[in-house]
Order: structure tokens, then sequence, then C-alpha cells
């Protein structure tokens, strides 16, 4: 459930988009993470990482996010480092 | 292994040492051997594939690698966070300022070996260089490229990179030895061009403002905070950011509510299945992500609240979970009504439990006709009314004394007021509540 802890919920998705699993949140192009999408992104960040996929952020999962890592994506799509960086200059 | 579609179009290569680890957090590591590691990690890829790599001095420009120690914000955009956490990142080659940069966070113990809590250098850096490089994140398992740290390898001086790390560099650069590589020519295909620039929307000036307060309906909704006004809403994440400063459009985002719907009353999102209840008047609908389900609106007169003087509830002020226990809170003119959410039979039931309705005003320290109430934090309630907001802390009911404070400034990112005023007891408006500040 997804109020059962929101702190730790939160936590999750937020690292989810963090590193590539799900799309960056945009309230006029995006839609909100429907459940299936965020347990789709939990699948393929289990997978990724070699624990089991639940789709459910188990401990393992918990563990595995706060291991210590590079802050690249690990899923590099149009959001790329380099790609936002660019815009950003182009902004400036 | 996976590529980022990015080269180097050349195989010398050079690169440049800009400061080193604090002493004070990595004392192990004097410059000779920070030097050494770094040779030696980009060595673990020349070995690979027929690259080489050479050291300029940082004031020469620094080549085409870049090696630095930073800590939080270091003007890139990509800040690190203390200790832990993100330990180090490296941009792409090609033809950008920063390409091939490498960052590494300084607040990390950084070591040689990586024993007694701290990390090795070593490892990391193969990990970043090979960014640097060109590739991507490797789901395989050995690769140096996985996104966690490994821990130490046995010998710097033996090490060599697994095949999944070999085949990678040499689809790019090729192999050492006579051969073909990944191909006759490792050249990837031209990337697609990106989307055109799109024009910058002028704001709309129609748009309520959000710095105003006085929101219809604030839900929590799948770790994100909603606030609804009007025919519009503004959304903000966990960790404080507003995701625009205009609006969105309820319609063009929650579809299923009526054409002309220009008020939310309360939404909340249920425990039990994760669906989004809205309340508008008297009616009510489920959603399923951002979907009506099929059947709504459906009457509020079927969630069974009737008030102290025997009529119907005919709307919902303020709708939330409280974390403390779990059950759904309907607030409606004064009072207020619990209902145990929680699926029995595959059916939720919508009764309210018996004892209630109750007054508002059990919930001590807060506007008893509050706009809206969500969860929170830690699990703490947060009450919205007008522009403020109070919070009280997780299972707490009768605090006497919530100082409330700004939503436009705390949520909305909106300037904070010139001045300070005392803050009045929203139950007692004559008496005041003070802190030190104030």
């Amino acid at each position: 459930s997804t109020s059962s802890n929101p702190e730790q919920y939160s936590s999750a998705v937020d690292w989810l988009g963090r590193y590539g699993y799900l799309p960056p949140p945009d309230p006029r192009t995006s839609k909100l993470q429907t459940m299936e999408g965020i347990e789709r992104a939990i699948r393929v960040m289990q997978r990724f990482g070699g624990i089991q996929e639940t789709g459910v952020i188990d401990s393992e999962t918990l563990k595995l996010m706060s291991t210590p890592r590079c802050s690249l994506p690990d899923i590099v799509g149009s959001e790329d480092m380099l790609k936002r960086r660019r815009r950003r200059r182009r902004k400036r | 292994y996976a590529l980022s579609g990015l080269k180097w179009h050349k195989t010398e290569l050079t690169w440049s040492l800009h400061n080193f680890p604090s002493p004070s957090r990595s004392p192990t590591l004097t410059h000779e051997l920070v030097e050494g590691i770094l040779t030696h990690a980009f060595k673990a890829w020349s070995d690979a594939a027929p690259l080489s790599f050479r050291r300029q001095q940082s004031d020469s420009g620094g080549g085409d690698i870049r090696v630095s120690f930073f800590h939080f914000l270091h003007d890139d955009g990509y800040p690190f966070d203390g200790r832990g956490g993100t330990l180090a990142h490296a941009f792409f080659p090609g033809r950008d300022e920063v390409a091939g940069d490498t960052h590494f966070d300084d607040h990390e113990t950084w070591s040689y070996g990586g024993d007694g809590g701290s990390t090795d250098l070593f490892t990391v850096a193969v990990h970043e260089f090979g960014h640097a490089l060109g590739l991507s994140h490797s789901s395989t398992d050995p690769s140096i490229m996985r996104p966690y740290y490994q821990g130490p390898v046995e010998s710097i001086h033996n090490f060599q990179l697994d095949l999944d790390d070999r085949l990678a560099i040499q689809q790019l650069y090729g192999v050492k030895s006579d051969g073909l590589p990944g191909g006759v020519d490792p050249d990837l295909p031209v990337l697609p061009n990106p989307a055109p620039p799109k024009p910058t929307q002028p704001s709309e000036p129609s748009f309520p403002k959000r710095c105003q307060g006085g929101f219809d309906a604030v839900a929590n909704i799948r770790g994100e905070v909603f606030f609804f006004k009007g025919a519009y809403f503004w959304r903000t994440t966990r960790d404080g950011s507003l995701l625009s400063l205009n609006p969105a459009e309820i319609k063009n985002f929650w579809t299923g509510l009526p054409a002309g719907t220009d008020k939310i009353d309360a939404v909340y999102e249920r425990r039990s299945d994760s669906s989004i209840v809205f309340f508008i008047g008297s009616q009510y609908w489920v959603f399923k992500d951002t979907v009506a389900m099929s059947g709504y609106p459906r009457p509020l007169s079927e969630w069974g609240m009737i008030r102290k003087s025997g009529a119907v509830v005919d709307r919902v002020d303020a709708a939330f979970i409280w974390a403390h226990n779990g059950k759904t809170y309907l607030f409606s003119r004064g009072e207020f009504w619990r209902f145990d959410e929680s699926r029995k039979d595959g059916q939720v039931t919508t009764r309210p439990e018996a004892g209630y309705p109750r007054d508002n005003s059990l919930w001590a320290g807060v506007p008893s006709n509050m706009d809206d109430i969500i969860s929170w934090g830690g699990g703490d309630a947060y009450f919205f009314k007008d522009n403020l907001y109070w919070v009280l802390k997780s299972g707490g009911l009768n605090q006497d004394i919530v100082t409330p404070k700004s939503i436009a400034v705390d949520w909305l990112r909106c300037p904070a007021p010139p001045s300070t005023s005392t803050t009045a007891n929203p139950r007692l408006p004559g008496k005041c509540s003070c802190d030190l500040r104030d």
C-alpha cells in the first residue's frame, strides 16, 4: 500500500525517477505514475540489480536502493546526462 | 553491456587531475598514491582496447578527461549528497565542454583497498572512466559497469576487466590485437535528431495565483502533493519541488469528471487499492490512476454519513487517511466520520464506524473548518486553511499550540512576506501564540 509508509514509498519513487526507471515528471506532458507503471519500474530495477523480481518495495529492494552507487542513471533514455546538460546550456 | 551512443573519435586521449581528495576525509591517500590509482584505472581500459592515456597538467586546459574531487553543488547540475549515496559520476564523450569530465564525491572516505568503512578509489575510478569512454551501466554480473559499489578488487596491478566490459569497450574502439572487434566499422549508428525546440509559452495571466492560497482540496497521491484550486491544480514532489509554476488543468489530467468542473471539494488516495476518490458536491468518483472508473459518479449518501442533526451529509470538506492508524477520515460542516476501508471479502466498505460523527474541535490547535488535510512526512497530519498549514505530529490530536506556516512559501515556491506578524491561535482569535522569533 502506498499509504502505509508514504515517506518510504515517495523515496523509492524518487529513486526510480532519478536513475531512469520512471519518466521524469511533467504536469503538462506526462500522466500520473500508474501503480502498474511503478510496479513495472520496480521489477526492471530489481532485474537490473540482480535481485528477486517481486514488483514491490521489499527489504532487498530497499537495501539495494540504499547501496552507494554512481550518480548516472541506469536506464539512459532521452533524459541522459549530456542532453540535459545541453538543454540547460541552451537555456542559459 | 550498454553503450551510451557516444565515443571519442580518437584513441590517444589525455587526462588531468585538478585536485586531490581532502586529507581530512581520506587520510590514507597521498598525492602519489591517487595519481597511481588513477593511472592504473586508465590502464584497465587501455589493456582491453587500443587506447592510450597521457596525463596533462591541469593548467594546460586539462585534456579530454578531467578528474576532480567535489562535494555537494559543483556547478554541473548534479550535486553530490554527502557521505554514502552517490559516489561519483562522469560525462560521456563528445565535443561538449564537460564531455569526459569525471567527478568524485569528496565527502567519501577514499582509500586504496576500501577497508574500514572507506570506499575504494580504484574500482570507482575504473567504473567512471568507463562512462567517460562511452559505456553506460550494465546489469551483468560480473561487470565493473554495474551501478552499485562493489568493493575493492584483489589487486589493482593484476586487475583485468571482465568479459562484459571488454566486449563493450572493444565494440567502441576495437581490440588491441589484429582482428575485427564489433564489426568493420566500430562507429555507432547516427543517433536520431533531437526534437525541435519548443518556444517558451508566456505565463497565462488568467491562471489563479498559487501564492494566494485558498485551495479547494489538497491531496497526497502516490507520494506527490496536489493542490486543487478552481479548474486547475499544482503538483509538488516529496522533496518539495514544484513541477511547474503554472497549474495544469484538471480536465486535461483527470479524465472522467464532468465538463466544466471548476471545484473539487476533497480528494484522497484509498489505502486498500490505491484508487483515488474525488468528492464534488453530493457525488463522488473513484479513479483508477487518472481515469474515472465506470459506474461513477455515485451519490455521497452511499457513505452513510448522518449528521448529529439527522441530516444526510451533502458535501465533503476534507478527506484524508491518518497514517497514524490507517483509517479514513471525512469532514463536513464541522463534523467528521471515520471509516475502516480495509478490504473485506474483496469489497471496500464505505460505512462509518460507530460513535461518529464527532466535532472537528477534537483536533485541537488547528482550524475546525479546514480546506483539506493530508498525511505527510513521517506520518504527520497536515491541515490546510486559506494560505496556512498546521502540522499535528504523528498520532497527536491535542496539541494546543500548533504554529501555522505558509503554504505559499513552504509548498509553492512563493516569496516570503516582507515582515512577520504574530500568528493567531485559530481557536482563540483574540489570543496570540508566540514563539521566540515573534
